[in-house]
């Protein structure tokens, strides 16, 4: 095929998923809403921690690719905790039981909350 | 992203969803992807949110991130997103909200109509009225004949794009382009997943089928992170991680 984007037939056969398309199912979690919000998500930060300090490890550096000075995340750790009150319940204090129980900063979980609008630009 | 809404010919409602996220984040050259979407597979989570140890909704979301991009409320309505490209996009809101003008954060959101609406209309009218701070396109169902794409301007509905069985418009398939306009042609994967509906028919949709147009590249593509399966009638929710190994356009 000589021009982009790449298409191939339609599929047909592909589930259940299996092969090299499928890397595995997401996994099953309970959140209960009858818990106080900022301990809503223990749970799930307990088990995933690693993977979300990874993904902020990878968008900072991604960000310190383009402003080396660290201006930006200076900006996030210490300007954005400002917004938390002001961001609706219960998902500010959600947001605050996720950075107590990750230990990142809360600056960094608002950004990852607000990633969608922020990607926009 | 791609999202489609389809009505087999009993009247039962299929919604399935590739979720695509992050373009232009960083190109990790030794796995042939992209840095932020490989980061953010491990994070995939399908939740049941409860309250008295009964399901008020199922969504499917990414670990620590509380609001909702996916999800389904049994019996009543499926919902996704798809991200909407505007010059008067989200950066833009964010300042107007900062500066106290009242709009609603997009996953916020949805998370609010899955744990509080309960019905198709209610979700439709909040999802078409409500401010936003950045655009996007809303793809509802409901029951036998209740689908919809909403495409949302920050202040308000565009156009609301409604499923219309007895004229012969079985599914509703949306992207990340208005659907009056022609897909940007290096980024077209309307055309080929419209191709796969077609050939696959009303007669033989069905969960499987669907996920088989998802499975087509480049409905497939670099950037798709998970595929979501849903059906209103029976609550089912499945979520597969994805891959797309070469030959496959980077978006």
């Amino acid at each position: 095929q000589d021009i982009p984007p790449y298409t191939e037939d339609c599929r047909t056969g592909t589930y259940p998923p299996t092969g090299p398309t499928f890397k595995g199912n997401a996994s099953w979690y309970t959140i209960n809403l009858d818990l106080p919000p900022e301990e809503r998500w223990n749970k799930v930060i307990k088990d995933k921690k690693k993977e979300i300090v990874n993904l902020m490890q990878v968008i900072k550096d991604l960000v310190e690719a383009f402003d080396p000075t660290g201006q930006v995340i200076r900006l996030v750790d210490y300007k954005l905790p400002i917004l938390l009150d002001s961001l609706p319940y219960p998902f500010n204090e959600e947001i605050q039981g996720i950075a107590d129980a990750s230990g990142l900063p809360v600056g960094e979980v608002i950004f990852y909350n607000i990633f969608y609008e922020l990607s926009c630009l | 992203c791609t999202s489609i809404i389809a009505e087999d010919e009993k009247g039962r409602m299929f919604h399935a969803r590739n979720l695509d996220f992050g373009l232009f984040l960083g190109w990790d050259i030794k796995h042939s992807t992209w840095i932020v979407n490989r980061a953010l597979k491990p994070l995939v989570l399908n939740l049941d949110f409860q309250k008295r140890n009964k399901t008020v909704f199922k969504g499917v979301t990414f670990a620590g991130y509380v609001g909702m991009l996916t999800g389904i409320k049994s019996n009543i309505f499926t919902l996704s997103m798809n991200e909407r490209y505007s010059l008067d996009g989200g950066f833009m809101g964010i300042l107007e909200w900062i500066f106290g003008v009242n709009s609603s954060w997009v996953g916020f959101l949805m998370r609010s109509v899955l744990e509080n609406a309960t019905s198709y209309k209610e979700v439709k009218k909040e999802l078409v009225e409500t401010k936003l701070i950045a655009p996007a396109y809303f793809i509802l169902g409901g029951k036998s004949g209740e689908a919809c794409v909403i495409t949302r301007t920050r202040e308000d509905s565009m156009d609301v794009w409604e499923l219309d069985v007895k004229q012969g418009m079985w599914y509703l398939l949306e992207t990340n382009y208005d659907h009056w306009n022609q897909p940007m042609f290096l980024d077209d994967r309307r055309t080929p997943a419209m191709k796969c509906m077609n050939r696959i028919t009303q007669k033989n949709i069905s969960l499987p089928t669907l996920y088989d147009v998802l499975s087509t590249k480049p409905v497939l593509n670099k950037l798709t992170t998970y595929t979501a399966l849903m059906s209103v009638d029976d609550g089912t929710l499945e979520t597969y991680l994805r891959d797309c190994p070469n030959p496959c356009m980077p978006w």
